[in-house]
């Protein structure tokens, strides 16, 4: 049997609200190590990467590897009946065709259980070639949700260039253009509040915000997001899940023909 | 205008 236990359903509110604008089903594909998912979105542009390790959970246990195939908007409906700082539970037999999805108050004194449904899926998985990323940035989440929904306004796409000194965010449209530029602050009081560059070169490359702000609604799940470039390659924006693991997006970059 | 790549261009299927 598989059987995941976590101590604040809200975390995976927040996982599926992540993610569910951009990936309509998934496997989640349990093994001892933990959780893991993978999904492509339709374009097949970008890509979440999901990892959260059993030893993040409160209890875990995974008798034998399976691939637990969900549509995530009926995940969704199904959390939206926790509360937030219910304990949730998901457990499934051996080849059952269903995920039982536990929530119960902290006092214990409401208990829900669901049924959801497995779909069948194509398990598809790409592989992610290790790669020595050129340019690293961490910034705090919440700035990069916001630079990205501003942007969006003026344009489609968005340069993203990593120098010595922070990352600059331009926009071009037909209104004119436009560019935020957030400097490296090392020194601020609080770790989340830092915006750290690491840099073997300048690195600098364009995307399709429609795809960023689709990456920022992760911004919930924790105060830091890190953007990983080298060039010509897809850009990693990874939001560490705090004790547990992560959310990783990774996105085609857009070329000049 | 640039032009989108795809994923498939980058990460092999398996």
């Amino acid at each position: 049997m598989f059987e995941a236990k976590l101590n604040e359903a809200s975390l995976l509110k927040k996982i599926v609200e992540a993610i569910r604008e951009l990936v309509t089903d998934a496997n989640l594909d349990c093994s001892e190590a933990g959780i893991t998912m993978q999904a492509m979105d339709s374009s097949h542009v970008s890509l979440c990467a999901l990892n959260l390790r059993s030893d993040g959970f409160d209890h875990y246990r995974c008798d034998r590897n399976l691939s637990l195939g969900l549509n995530l908007a009926n995940l969704s409906k199904i959390l939206k009946c926790a509360g937030n700082n219910d304990v949730c539970t998901l457990r499934t037999e051996d080849d059952a065709d269903t995920l039982t999805v536990t929530f119960e108050s902290p006092k214990q004194e409401r208990i829900s259980e669901f049924e959801l449904k497995l779909i069948a899926l194509d398990a598809e998985h790409l592989g992610i070639p290790d790669t020595n990323y050129k340019a690293q940035v961490r910034m705090p989440s919440a700035e990069f949700q916001r630079i990205i929904r501003d942007l969006s306004v003026i344009g489609d796409t968005c340069s993203i260039a990593v120098g010595k000194d922070g990352v600059r965010f331009g926009v071009e449209g037909d209104l004119g253009s436009g560019s935020i530029s957030v400097k490296q602050n090392t020194a601020a009081e609080k770790e989340e509040e830092r915006v750290e560059v690491h840099m073997e070169e300048p690195v600098e490359l364009t995307f399709a915000l429609r795809y960023l702000n689709f990456f920022a609604k992760a911004t919930p799940l924790g105060p830091i997001v890190a953007l990983s470039m080298s060039p010509d390659v897809p850009v990693v924006v990874e939001f560490p899940i705090e004790t547990v693991g992560y959310l990783r997006f990774y996105l085609a970059p857009k070329i000049d023909e | 205008l640039p032009r989108q790549v795809a994923l498939a261009t980058y990460f092999q299927a398996h």
